[in-house]
């Protein structure tokens, strides 16, 4: 394993010791701003892990992003690496970056479901789910992303556990989506809550549940636009935007619903590159030029939660 | 490693509503067999299915004779698979 970040690729795919072991590298070498944050065990007792960007202070508004909690999308993890190198590299240099630093925390969670990240690299590159089992329950694992406690098992999930979006006996009955919650509503001070998935280039707000809007649904919408006009202007890459009911489909228990409706007013998700060629098999030399574009759009949306305090 | 040998992706561009649930009932047609990558959404957003090589007749088949336009997106998905494995390695070395 690499003895430093700096041999490490930012342009390679990587496993998820080799990214474990990158994790501890590089909250070694930039002590003073990162820290590494063990919210728990996954179905499979493996840690899931959270950097913290922070430069003082204490309970500070924070802005919280994960990546990978859909296993097969590997973009979203690498996208999710060379960001926090992005954090610590522009910090002191950026000024946008720097005045939201001085103000609040990141918190960024780079491999939110583990033991499927796991099992796409040993077994299946296409597995999405995690790897929880149950007695009597013939099939593997939980789709994430309909397990939280909001709209759950509402259109959008599916009670049928071989089912790619298997919604999970009861919300939040997975470790992966426990550790989050517990860790968010302990925290008490989210602001913005950034959720990462791949692909079909898009960036959406609640709700997904309904197809109600939601309260601040033209400061969301408004947003939205620029975070992706912004990112278009760094690699012409077009991303469509809105609600995720109204943009994509109708989606229960999902990560954003939550998210806003336990007061986090800044609750987007993306779907990353591509647009249609590779699908989840986007190849690594996409991986900067996509994270240079995200970073574009999550600087606006973390500029704007800076600028509108709640 | 599971492999997808002969597995391809075809991307589906539905007209309507009626034909994003004809595709809709594929998946329970064919269960835990065609893996939606971009789910039937809405008429404007293409739906994108990896088809194992053993479905692969049947569901062009099916997709042909209820008038579903598709093309292949991914030929074979293993090739992709290879390749990005060979690339990881390489980036290792």
């Amino acid at each position: 394993l690499e003895r430093s970040t700096a041999s490490f690729s930012y342009s390679s795919y990587h496993t998820l010791e080799e990214i474990y072991s990158w994790i501890d590298n590089f909250v070694t070498e930039h002590s003073d701003i990162v820290s590494k944050i063990d919210i728990g065990k996954s179905f499979e007792n493996r840690s899931i892990l959270v950097l913290k960007f922070s430069t003082g202070g204490s309970q500070r508004p924070a802005i919280w992003i994960d990546t990978g909690i859909h296993s097969r999308e590997w973009i979203t993890h690498a996208t999710g690496i060379w960001t926090a190198m992005k954090i610590v590299s522009a910090y002191g240099k950026d000024h946008v970056l720097t005045d939201i630093l001085k103000a609040m925390d990141i918190f960024i969670e780079l491999v939110t479901n583990p033991d499927g990240f796991a099992f796409t690299h040993s077994m299946n590159r296409l597995w999405r789910k995690n790897k929880s089992s149950r007695p009597g329950i013939f099939c593997i694992g939980v789709d994430l992303n309909r397990n939280w406690k909001i709209g759950f098992g509402g259109n959008g999930s599916n009670k049928n556990p071989c089912s790619e979006t298997y919604r999970g006996p009861s919300p939040q009955s997975e470790p992966e989506v426990a550790a989050i919650v517990d860790f968010i509503t302990g925290h008490g001070n989210i602001k913005a809550l950034i959720s990462i998935h791949s692909y079909s280039q898009m960036l959406m707000y609640p709700y997904g549940h309904s197809l109600a809007p939601v309260s601040n649904q033209e400061e969301l919408y408004n947003l939205a636009k620029d975070a992706v006009d912004a990112l278009y202007k760094v690699h012409g890459m077009e991303y469509i935007f809105g609600s995720i009911s109204n943009t994509l489909y109708v989606a229960s228990g999902i990560t954003v619903d939550w998210a806003y409706d336990n007061g986090i007013k800044y609750a987007f998700s993306f779907e990353l590159r591509d647009t249609g060629r590779y699908g989840f098999l986007l190849p690594a030399s996409q991986i900067i030029p996509t994270a240079q574009e995200m970073w574009i759009a999550i600087q606006v949306i973390m500029t704007h939660t800076l600028n509108h305090p709640y | 490693q599971m492999n997808f040998t002969g597995d391809q992706v075809l991307r589906v561009l539905a007209k309507d509503e009626k034909q994003l649930s004809l595709l809709r009932d594929l998946e329970a047609l064919k269960p835990q067999k065609v893996d939606f990558w971009r789910g039937p959404a809405r008429p404007s957003l293409p739906v994108d299915m990896r088809v194992p090589f053993s479905e692969l007749n049947d569901v062009k088949a099916y997709l042909k004779s209820h008038g579903l336009a598709y093309s292949v997106m991914i030929k074979d998905v293993q090739v992709l698979l290879d390749e990005e494995r060979e690339t990881m390695a390489k980036s290792r070395r």
